[in-house]
């Protein structure tokens, strides 16, 4: 494509077409968006994050799509949120007030080695592709590899299962860069991990039953933001902390995020309502990734107007 | 390149704690190399599984055996993504 106009937002894209995308994205929008790359994954790509920034010296919202690569609809849903913020700011009052007040920090393939893999191996790949010394399992899971209750219940010791927890916390440079980049910055005020499928909205924590102190202004700020997902094809999400919800996980990217301090901890599991999985077809990127951004803007709003 | 031909997703409705406890007991069986897409975790929620076809009978067995109800979510895994990959191809040749 020759603008991120003509780009097909209705299409999953390999890993070399995101990268040309986000290029193209930074060309065409240079005074309001920026590529840094936080670090290198195992096999030494490079973690490219979307800066969307109007000053200097501002407090973040941090959005990723994609560190379990085989949810393909999140990178997708990535893309298009790229594209909606560059089409929206000046244009609608709401973004053009956060983003002038706000830097937004957008990873779309937070875990590229494993994308890259569910494109020529294995499309079914959900892991990182570090090999696990002593074994002949590759990979890690990077949603258990947090220093957030590490190694509890509610992640795996063996190498060979999809939850694999890693041989200690932040052990997988995918999810280091981010860590590092979170402390280095200091005023991330919003964080928000993005999953499929099971269509919920959930908050810290995962590796214990003890309410998150903010428990209340985040299970009604979840309701808030999945009621206005909702208005729009009325796909129906649950809510709530992620232990009460699903099921005990440890070493969670936003137990993690939370016990640094940002408040405004959430993941996201996107569609499918059931029939498709993980291989929701390509004619849904585009409701979903509209019904979700109605949700991220009612958190980044909240954020906003509840400075910290 | 890994394939899926004549695997399958079941999306299972355990009815009480005993059949998630079943179904734990089946997710620990590595020799079945079961992925599960959704965790047996709560009565109140699905369990999807995508089930090798070199053990669908064995699993069917086990789920009717116990009266776990189920339906097949995905019929045939690798249709599913063929379909996906026509729909990628189609779009680079345009």
């Amino acid at each position: 494509p020759r603008s991120t106009d003509d780009f097909v937002y209705t299409n999953y894209h390999d890993l070399n077409s995101i990268y040309s995308f986000m290029d193209m994205l930074v060309a065409e929008n240079s005074n309001l968006v920026s590529k840094i790359v936080i670090g290198q994954s195992y096999e030494n790509r490079p973690l490219n994050v979307l800066k969307f920034s109007t000053g200097a010296n501002r407090p973040g919202i941090w959005i990723d799509t994609g560190i379990h690569s085989r949810e393909w609809v999140t990178q997708a849903s990535g893309i298009w949120f790229s594209k909606k913020i560059v089409t929206d700011y000046g244009r609608d009052p709401v973004l053009t007030d956060i983003l002038n007040n706000y830097d937004i920090f957008l990873e779309i393939v937070t875990n590229p080695d494993g994308f890259a893999y569910t494109h020529s191996r294995d499309r079914m790949w959900r892991k990182t592709r570090k090999p696990n010394s002593g074994s002949s399992c590759v990979g890690v899971d990077p949603n258990r590899n947090w220093d957030a209750g590490f190694g509890g219940a509610g992640s795996s010791s063996s190498p060979c299962t999809e939850t694999y927890r890693g041989p200690s916390a932040h052990s997988e440079p995918e999810v280091k860069a981010i860590v590092d980049f979170v402390k280095s910055h200091g005023k991330i005020k919003a964080f928000v991990s993005i999953h499929s499928y099971s269509q919920m909205l959930l908050y810290p924590y995962g590796y214990t039953s003890t309410p998150a102190k903010d428990q209340a202004e985040l299970h009604e700020l979840a309701r808030k933001a999945i009621t206005s997902l909702q208005s729009l094809y009325n796909t129906r999400y649950t809510y709530g902390s992620i232990i009460s919800t699903i099921y005990q996980a440890s070493g969670g990217t936003i137990d993690w995020t939370y016990n640094q301090g940002i408040k405004y901890s959430y993941t996201f599991e996107l569609r499918d309502t059931g029939r498709y999985g993980f291989i929701l077809p390509a004619n849904q990127i585009v409701p979903t990734a509209e019904e979700t951004w109605l949700a991220l803007m009612a958190i980044m709003e909240h954020t906003k107007n509840n400075p910290y | 390149k890994k394939t899926f031909e004549g695997d399958q997703v079941l999306r299972i409705t355990p009815k009480d704690e005993a059949q998630i406890s079943l179904l734990r007991e089946l997710s620990e069986q590595e020799h079945l190399g079961l992925d599960f897409w959704r965790e047996p975790v709560h009565e109140s929620l699905p369990v999807d599984v995508h089930v090798p076809f070199h053990s669908l009978q064995g699993v069917r067995a086990f789920l009717g055996y116990h009266q776990i109800q189920y339906n097949v979510m995905i019929m045939d895994v690798q249709d599913l993504l063929d379909d996906e990959e026509r729909e990628m191809v189609k779009y680079r040749s345009f």
